[in-house]
């Protein structure tokens, strides 16, 4: 299959040739491609070429032909409804921004189990909803993807939770590791790894 | 210098080392790495061998050794400050972030330009500043990375302020791209890139 690390850059070229579009670029090689994606040429032709994507010698690839087919392998046809557990500070946040249906998503429930939360409506004709009722939410909304932001000591309880009601992929925010069967994908949010990684170019380029 | 994409990845082998190290795991293999940091061995050994660690053939490395390397590699031995733009949900959840902290990072500014905002005291001793004050804020605070969580429409003005402030390094929430002077890292945090992930692994694995 397509190799992990491939399968992580695919969203950051789709977005990369999305903006491509946007300013009427209909032909770009894979040095373009690299530079905006913060890789290098060879990188992009090789993670490409897992797609059946080859380019045309001397000339590249064709913009909206690859963000076509860049769509169609991150699975983005159709738009996929999300659920949110833990409606605090990050979940609120979350849940109200609005970038995320021009990338193929869309919150349909949010969940709690603090009782002042609990049927509140919220903006999109939401009601936070008991976490009791999570399974039945997984049904009635359709829920193909879960956002974890509850604390990191109920985290792994939740993900078990999110689990059983039939859900299979996760993005978790909570700074706890989970343990899940291994047909479950998750992916941990880790914004502290994004700062390191600045921090190790303030050493590199200024010495700080 | 060390390939961008290893530089990406040496945060998250040293959370997943920190966390072997919480396991009094006194040596670990490349193999053992690479399954928690979701890559495979030979990636694992080519990045750390751009640090100077070869590890012992047959053993592995040590965990404690490793941590203070690639701790050092990231720059992270003292804490950083950080200084926030946008006060706003993101901005809010991101400063009530304890987590920071163990990671090498403290909030200690916060800028915003709405009214309501300004003077307001939030968490950790911090009162939300005017954005007129940025500059001033930066020497007061000792500001060394900028996070911006403003609307998109506004994130290129305010990156030419917090870059005009003398800060070198951004993490950049607002779905817009920076142009900015090369000597200074942006990087952008994009949630929707890590769902695209989990909507591959829908696709790849259940056909949804
Ligand atoms: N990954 C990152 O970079 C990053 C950044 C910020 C926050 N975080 C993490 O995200 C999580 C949320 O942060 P926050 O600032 O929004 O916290 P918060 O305390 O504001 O919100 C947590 C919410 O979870 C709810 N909750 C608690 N237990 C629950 C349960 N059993 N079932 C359902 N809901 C439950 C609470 O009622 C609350 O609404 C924390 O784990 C925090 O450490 C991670
Ligand atoms: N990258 C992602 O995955 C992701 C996720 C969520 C939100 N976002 C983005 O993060 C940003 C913040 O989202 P939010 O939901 O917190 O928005 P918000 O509207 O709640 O907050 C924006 C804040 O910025 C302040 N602001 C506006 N103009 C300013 C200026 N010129 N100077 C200083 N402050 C100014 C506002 O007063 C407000 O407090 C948005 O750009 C949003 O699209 C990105």
């Amino acid at each position: 299959g397509v190799p992990p690390l491939t399968i992580q850059r695919l969203p950051l070229y789709l977005r990369c040739l999305i903006q491509l579009q946007s300013q009427r670029v209909d032909v770009v090689n894979s040095q373009r491609i690299a530079e905006l994606a913060g890789t290098n040429a060879a990188q992009v032709r090789k993670d490409l070429s897992y797609l059946g994507e080859f380019g045309v010698r001397g000339l590249g690839y064709e913009v909206d032909s690859l963000v076509v087919h860049l769509a169609r392998w991150l699975g983005l046809q159709h738009t996929r409804n999300i659920a949110i557990i833990g409606y605090g500070r990050l979940g609120a946040a979350l849940q109200g921004y609005g970038g995320l249906q021009d990338r193929g998503f869309l919150v349909t429930a949010v969940f709690d189990n603090d009782a002042e939360k609990v049927g509140m409506p919220i903006s999109g004709g939401i009601v936070v909803e008991s976490m009791d009722r999570f399974a039945e939410g997984v049904k009635e909304n359709n829920i193909e993807l879960a956002i974890i932001t509850v604390p990191a000591s109920v985290a792994q309880g939740i993900a078990e939770t999110v689990v059983a009601g039939g859900v299979k992929a996760i993005l978790n925010f909570a700074p706890q590791r989970l343990e899940l069967p291994s047909d479950v994908t998750v992916r941990q949010a880790d914004l502290a790894a994004e700062l390191q990684i600045l921090s190790y170019h303030l050493r590199e380029d200024f010495g700080l």
